[in-house]
């Protein structure tokens, strides 16, 4: 069920604060 | 001359990496080996030993075309210097506070300063809709307005225990204890192995450990 989602669950899964991209080529 | 030990002869950003070493959580070979990546990064559009907030963008997306709310804050929580570019002092003080190692005080502050996009000292309900709205659009995702309203009115019912519409340090610091999971993206198991994962740092290095 989406809305008993954190919404901050889904903002820390934004692709922007997913910074291990910095090491991967 | 090409292996000068000469220290005022060291790259730009990595003069002193005893000092970078004592002020973060890395050790030298660590804050050497941080530096191959920084390197990488800070030349992938101009090689000026800087990165700037394109160089940011294609390190993270690995594309340059890409408007991100989440990666300007980044960067901009990055730039202590607030000069538009990122040296590597400031990359490794900020990464510092990535590694698996780091206080988890530290994590709870900057991700908290991440969120409180406008950095009046809580976090409001619009700056939170803007953050659910930016990732669902980042990730194709379509939810009703509705929907995202009742995510964000759950997510306050349960933050804001205060009840005057705004999250604060102290509560966000409860909500993330209570919910872990929340400060996962603020730990890089990476940073555990930069050292393995950049062995070029050593043909550079200042010190034996």
């Amino acid at each position: 069920q989406p809305t008993s989602m954190n919404a901050f669950k889904l903002i820390s899964m934004s692709k922007g604060l997913n910074l291990e991209n910095l090491f991967e080529d | 001359n090409c292996c000068d030990a000469d220290s005022s002869k060291q790259p730009r950003g990595l003069e002193n990496p005893q000092v970078l070493a004592t002020e973060t959580v890395f050790s030298v070979s660590e804050i050497e080996a941080l530096y191959e990546l920084f390197k990488k990064i800070s030349s992938a559009v101009i090689d000026d030993g800087l990165i700037n907030k394109e160089e940011f963008q294609l390190a993270l997306f690995k594309t340059n075309k890409k408007e991100s709310l989440f990666a300007d804050r980044v960067f901009d929580l990055f730039d202590t210097k607030h000069n538009g570019i990122l040296d590597f002092e400031e990359f490794a003080r900020a990464l510092s506070v990535f590694h698996p190692n780091a206080p988890i005080d530290d994590k709870i502050q900057f991700s908290f300063q991440l969120y409180d996009l406008k950095q009046q000292g809580f976090i409001e309900r619009q700056e939170v809709k803007q953050m659910v709205v930016a990732t669902l659009a980042e990730s194709g995702m379509n939810l009703s307005d509705d929907v995202i309203e009742s995510i964000i009115d759950k997510t306050f019912e349960e933050a804001d225990t205060k009840h005057d519409g705004k999250i604060d340090k102290e509560e966000w610091r409860n909500l993330v204890l209570r919910h872990p999971s929340l400060l996962k993206n603020m730990t890089l198991q990476y940073l555990k192995d930069i050292t393995t994962t950049f062995p070029s740092f050593v043909f550079h290095s200042q010190v034996d450990d």
